[in-house]
Formats: C-alpha cells, sequence, structure tokens
C-alpha cells in the first residue's frame, strides 16, 4: 500500500486562485486602498494575513463584501503583497522594499516583513 | 502519511482555469 503525492499541487491550486482574481469570478471582497480598488477572495487574504484574519473571523464582519484599509496603507506596497499571496512571489528592489515592509507590518504578514528588513539591511551593507 | 510508502507524482494535480473564457 501507498500515496501518491502531486508535488505541484499547492502551486496549481494558487495559480487557479489569480486566474480566479484576474479574471473577476467568485471574488467575494474588494479591498480600497487610498482610492484605489482590488477584488480578491476573503479566504486567501485570511489565509496569508493576521490582519485580514482578524478582522473576518468576526461574526460580525463575515458577511462583508467591501472593506477600506487605514489611508496610511501604500496601494502599492498592498498590491506587492496582494500579488505575492496569490503567488508565492514577492518583487522587492530598493524602491518599493520600505512601503512593502510598512504595509507587510500593517497587514500583520510577519514573516514578509523579516524579508524586507533583510533586504533592506542588505542593500545597506552593500 | 508517516511509515506509508509516497510515491511522488511531479505532473500538474488539477485542470488550469483559463486566463480568459
Amino acid at each position: 500500500d501507498g500515496c501518491i503525492q502531486f508535488t505541484r499541487h499547492a502551486g496549481d491550486v494558487l495559480l487557479n486562485f489569480n486566474r480566479l482574481r484576474s479574471r473577476n469570478l467568485l471574488t467575494d471582497v474588494t479591498v480600497q486602498v487610498d482610492g484605489q480598488i482590488f477584488h480578491t477572495h476573503k479566504a486567501i487574504l485570511v489565509a496569508c494575513s493576521g490582519f485580514f484574519y482578524s478582522v473576518f473571523m468576526k461574526p460580525e464582519n463575515a458577511s462583508l463584501s467591501a472593506i477600506s484599509l487605514d489611508p496610511k496603507v501604500d496601494p502599492k506596497g498592498f498590491s506587492l503583497l496582494l500579488d505575492f499571496m496569490y503567488t508565492s512571489i514577492l518583487n522587492l528592489n530598493d524602491t518599493v522594499a520600505l512601503t512593502t515592509l510598512n504595509t507587510a507590518i500593517y497587514l500583520q504578514m510577519e514573516h514578509v516583513a523579516d524579508t524586507c528588513h533583510r533586504f533592506i539591511k542588505s542593500r545597506h551593507q552593500v | 502519511y508517516e511509515g506509508v510508502n509516497t510515491i511522488k507524482e511531479r505532473g500538474r494535480s488539477i485542470h488550469e482555469i483559463p486566463r480568459q473564457d
């Protein structure tokens, strides 16, 4: 007896979620960040961000279909982190590293924030 | 699945949702 592990399953599932997002299919919450609108899936936001977990785990918020973030949040940083949630790829560079760090802290994505912090430190050492 | 003989399947596991219809 044995079992078969499909090693690329997690990536295939996430790619399908990203295809749904890009076609705005089955999206169930719009996130407004400083005037910009992002169509997303609650389950992905909650799975990736402590902030969204704390928001949507409250019964009174579970059916929310729109949420506006604090005006201090940078849409560019949020967009990069949303892409990360749906692809596992974080597009860091000197221009966006600090805003991505700050946004990751706000969204309670500690592991990404640590990575941004290490990236910034490494660039200062160069 | 500790102790169970696991065969790793490297191919695609599910259908791929197209970029557009």
